[in-house]
């Protein structure tokens, strides 16, 4: 799941 | 942040200031798509759902209500502006762009790292991206001679997701946390691939000093 979190970019 | 992924959201940037340029000072929208316009607002608009909800960083926030504010102001001039409006050539602009829509939402609700509502909404961002700019590239080929912005326009709009995937490689090797994350990747590389050919011809314009014409 902490990738999915992570959308970290644009 | 790497300064590869610095360079995309820039170079990102610049085409959105660039089309925005072009539209507000010479009052023209010729050869620009406004089927694209209207995907990349879709777009913008399903992937940043999370802008109130999930603060990253001032950056990510900031760029995210520009990339917003500027794709809906573009459909606004394109739609609503008197001489903008009359500018724009709808009988050229014939991609049926809703047929990219319905089977990007579906391999999005079929092909996602979550199910939930905001994160299939993301996934459907990332694969309408990569073929939002399809209206745009066969409008190009229909227009004999492209003017220099909206040259320019495609030519970072295609340059951006290019320098994004130079990041993720940057980032797979650089940060050990860094995950795999297929779906962007795959999308991403697609995405870029689209704009080859555009490339090759506008590089050799450019390196010619003539005018921008892709083949019929």
């Amino acid at each position: 799941d902490s990738k999915v979190e992570k959308h970290d970019e644009l | 942040m790497n300064i590869f992924r610095l360079a995309g959201d820039m170079t990102h940037l610049m085409s959105v200031l660039v089309l925005l340029l072009k539209i507000h000072t010479i009052k023209s929208c010729a050869g620009i798509s406004l089927k694209t316009q209207e995907l990349y607002a879709l777009v913008f608009a399903a992937r940043y759902l999370d802008i109130f909800t999930h603060y990253y960083s001032l950056y990510n926030t900031v760029m995210k209500l520009i990339f917003l504010g500027s794709s809906f102001s573009i459909l606004w001039y394109m739609k609503r502006h008197k001489v903008v409006r009359r500018s724009y050539d709808k009988d050229q602009d014939t991609f049926r762009h809703h047929f990219l829509v319905l089977p990007c939402l579906v391999l999005a609700l079929l092909i996602n790292e979550k199910f939930t509502f905001k994160e299939v909404m993301w996934t459907f961002s990332i694969y309408l991206e990569a073929v939002a700019i399809l209206p745009q590239l066969v409008l190009l080929q229909r227009t004999r001679n492209v003017d220099n912005l909206t040259g320019q326009y495609v030519f970072l709009l295609g340059a951006y997701r290019g320098l994004y995937i130079i990041n993720w490689i940057y980032r797979y090797f650089a940060e050990p946390t860094y995950s795999t994350h297929w779906i962007t990747w795959i999308s991403g590389l697609l995405q870029t691939l689209l704009y080859a050919d555009f490339f090759y011809y506008y590089i050799n314009s450019v390196k010619n000093n003539v005018r921008l014409q892709l083949p019929a």
